[in-house]
């Protein structure tokens, strides 16, 4: 499908319109503070535009996220559409930053836009990068923690695509759960 | 059964396309 914008200017339109968010960790802030709407967009084309003109996930300082989400949810547990849901959490050892970061990243985001779960994409809320010390993290959100059919069709696609080996285990662990974890060990409700 | 999905290889023939 095409927008027609005249002759050899057609954008390529995306199912869902996303938003690019991008947060900064300042202690002498709310957390809520930190965190910055940066775009919105809703065609190939425009995801390139954005995506080359910001900084890649490699090159970020520790302690700052992206996050790409629908358009209308916010990238935090407290919204209606991720309060019940979770996360497939895919946790990078250090040295994969300079090495993989980058690409799991960008298959991450094209996942998401090109709506790579078909039927089950209804689910997916979007994705989140963490750029930290002791690791990085990347993360597909999606609504429901407890639909285990779309839960675990969107985990074995999302495993496929990154292309991890299948010694690799990848899990689903719920927002409920993390948030009230007393530790920094959260159960996995789903695993593939 | 109208939902647009694009598979990587076209996504990524649009990043080279000027």
């Amino acid at each position: 499908r095409k927008l027609p914008l005249g002759e050899g200017l057609e954008k390529h339109p995306l199912e869902n319109r996303w938003a690019l968010w991008f947060f900064k960790n300042d202690r002498n802030r709310v957390w809520q503070d930190n965190l910055h709407l940066v775009t919105k967009f809703e065609t190939v084309e425009d995801f390139w535009a954005i995506h080359s003109h910001i900084k890649l996930a490699s090159k970020l300082s520790s302690g700052c996220d992206y996050a790409l989400f629908k358009d209308g949810i916010e990238p935090m547990w407290e919204d209606s559409r991720n309060k019940h849901g979770g996360r497939w959490l895919v946790s990078l050892a250090k040295q994969q930053r300079q090495s993989n970061l980058d690409r799991l990243w960008l298959e991450t985001l094209l996942c998401l836009i090109g709506e790579a779960f078909e039927e089950y994409s209804e689910e997916v809320c979007g994705a989140v990068l963490n750029v930290r010390t002791k690791g990085d993290k990347i993360a597909i959100w999606t609504s429901e923690a407890e639909n285990q059919p779309a839960v675990t069709f969107i985990g074995r696609v999302y495993k496929e695509r990154l292309g991890l080996s299948p010694k690799v285990i990848i899990g689903y662990q719920a927002h409920a759960d993390t948030a009230t974890k007393s530790n920094s060990f959260t159960k996995n409700k789903f695993v593939v | 059964g109208t939902r647009i999905i694009y598979d990587r290889k076209f996504l990524m023939e649009c990043r080279n396309s000027p």
